[in-house]
C-alpha cells in the first residue's frame, strides 16, 4: 500500500504571465515528483498539485522565492484517504 | 440493482457484479460485450443498450479511463441504472433508443482501478510495463493515433502524461479503437473524466478549429446549460486546446478524426477542495447533472444524424 503521509495538495493561482511561466516550468522538474491534479491553464485558473513530503519544503521555498502565492488545499492527503476508506468499509457491501 | 448503493464508491468486482445483475434484470434492453482484455488480463466490458435492429447508429460513453477519477466510474454505474429506469418513461431517451444504441464502458481502465483500491488511491495510468524504465503505466488519454507523440504529451515513462511507446500500445485503448472501427456507425462519443467541470470538444493537438467547431460549441453550451440547471454547478465549455492546454494523442481527437462529429470529453466535479477524493455523497448529484448534459448531446445526435 502506498501511503500519502505528509503529502499536501497546494493550490496556486497564477496572476501574471511570469508566474504562469514559472508554474509551467514546475512540470519539468521531475525530481520533485509533483502530481498536477489541475495543470496550468492560464491566468486566474487554479493549479492544484499534490506534493510528496520530501518535495514540500523545496517547492514552497521555490514558490516563495519567486513571489508566487499559494494556499494549502489539502493539508493531509493521507487523512482524506483514510476517511474515504473508512467510509467505504462502513457502507453496506455486496449485493442481494 | 434496486438495492445497490449508488451513493457509495465500489470495487471492480462489485461493479462487474452490478453489470451482470443489470443484464439479468433487463434482458430485452441490456447486454454485456467483452471488447478485449487489459494488460493484466482483466475483461473490458461494455454495456449495450438496444431496442433491436442491427448496426444502428450509436452513442458511445466511457468512464474511468483515468482510474483515480472515481466519481466517473460511479457515475457510469448510475447512468446504466438510469437508462433502464427511464428508457420507456423519458420521452427524449426513448426517442434516442428508438433510433440508436447506447454503448457504455463503465471501467475503461480496470487494472488502474483495481490498483487504486489496493495500492495507490491516486493512480491514474494503465499498468503496462516498458523495457528500460522502472516506471509503470501509460496515460491512456495520450495513447491514441491523433498527433501521437507530439507536444502535449510526455515521452518520459515516469510522467503522468506518458504517451506510451506507440499509438494504441495500451490494450484498453486498442480495444476501443477496434470496436469503434468495426462498428462503423458510432455517431456520438463522450469520454468522461474529472475533475475540472468542463465540457470539451476537439481539438487538443492543434489550435486549428475543428470544421464543426461552431456546431460543437453551440451544442456543448446547451449541454452545459442543462447540467447547470439542476444544482447550479458551473461548467466551462470549448475546445481542449483553447480551454485547458495542448494535449496530443487524446481520445476525442482520434474519434473526431475518424468522422465521429459529436465527440466530447467531460471533466466532472469538482474544482474545489477534494478533487479525486470527492466525498461519496456527491456521486449522485454529479451523475444526475451530467446525465442532463448527456441527454442533450444524445438527442442532438439523434436529430442530426449524418
Amino acid at each position: 500500500f502506498e501511503t500519502f503521509v505528509g503529502q499536501q495538495v497546494l493550490r496556486i493561482i497564477p496572476t501574471s504571465d511570469e508566474e504562469l511561466q514559472k508554474v509551467q516550468e514546475l512540470q519539468e522538474l521531475e525530481h520533485l515528483e509533483l502530481d498536477f491534479w489541475l495543470s496550468p491553464r492560464g491566468l486566474g485558473s487554479p493549479v492544484d498539485v499534490r506534493v510528496p513530503f520530501p518535495s514540500l519544503q523545496p517547492l514552497k521555498a521555490h514558490l516563495e522565492a519567486n513571489g508566487i502565492s499559494y494556499s494549502v488545499m489539502i493539508e493531509d492527503v493521507q487523512a482524506l484517504v483514510d476517511e474515504e476508506q473508512s467510509q467505504m468499509l462502513r457502507t453496506p457491501r455486496g449485493l442481494p | 440493482t434496486s438495492t445497490f448503493d449508488y451513493s457509495a464508491y465500489h470495487t471492480l468486482d462489485e461493479i462487474y457484479t452490478f453489470m451482470d445483475l443489470l443484464v439479468a434484470e433487463n434482458p430485452d434492453l441490456v447486454s454485456k460485450i467483452e471488447i478485449g482484455r487489459s494488460t493484466e488480463n482483466r475483461p473490458l466490458y461494455v454495456l449495450k443498450f438496444s431496442k433491436g435492429g442491427t448496426n444502428r447508429p450509436a452513442v458511445w460513453i466511457d468512464t474511468g479511463i483515468h482510474s483515480r477519477e472515481w466519481v466517473t466510474q460511479a457515475s457510469g454505474v448510475w447512468f446504466a441504472k438510469k437508462i433502464t429506469l427511464d428508457h420507456e418513461n423519458d420521452e427524449g431517451l426513448a426517442a434516442v433508443l428508438e433510433q440508436m444504441d447506447i454503448f457504455l464502458e463503465i471501467i475503461t481502465n480496470p487494472d488502474g482501478f483495481a490498483f487504486t483500491h489496493s495500492q495507490n488511491r491516486l493512480w491514474r495510468k494503465t499498468r503496462s510495463k516498458h523495457s528500460g524504465s522502472l516506471c509503470v503505466g501509460v496515460d491512456p488519454n495520450r495513447n491514441w493515433d491523433a498527433a501521437f507523440g507530439e507536444p502535449g504529451a510526455s515521452g518520459n515513462p515516469c510522467s503522468q502524461t506518458y504517451h506510451g511507446p506507440y499509438a494504441n500500445s495500451e490494450p484498453e485503448v486498442r480495444a476501443i479503437v477496434d470496436f469503434v472501427k468495426s462498428h462503423g456507425n458510432v455517431k456520438a462519443f463522450v469520454s468522461i473524466h474529472s475533475y475540472s467541470q468542463l465540457l470539451l470538444y476537439p481539438y487538443g493537438y492543434t489550435d486549428t478549429p475543428a470544421p464543426d467547431q461552431q456546431e460543437l460549441h453551440e451544442l456543448s453550451g446547451k449541454a452545459v446549460a442543462a447540467l447547470s440547471s439542476l444544482y447550479g454547478t458551473k461548467y466551462k465549455h470549448g475546445s481542449i486546446i483553447t480551454t485547458i492546454y495542448k494535449a496530443s494523442g487524446n481520445t476525442v481527437d482520434w474519434t473526431y478524426d475518424q468522422g465521429i462529429k459529436y465527440s466530447f470529453t467531460f471533466e466532472l466535479r469538482d474544482t474545489g477542495l477534494y478533487g479525486f477524493l470527492l466525498p461519496a455523497k456527491l456521486i449522485v448529484p454529479t451523475a444526475q447533472e451530467t446525465w442532463l448534459a448527456l441527454k442533450v448531446i444524445m438527442e442532438h445526435a439523434r436529430d442530426h444524424l449524418y
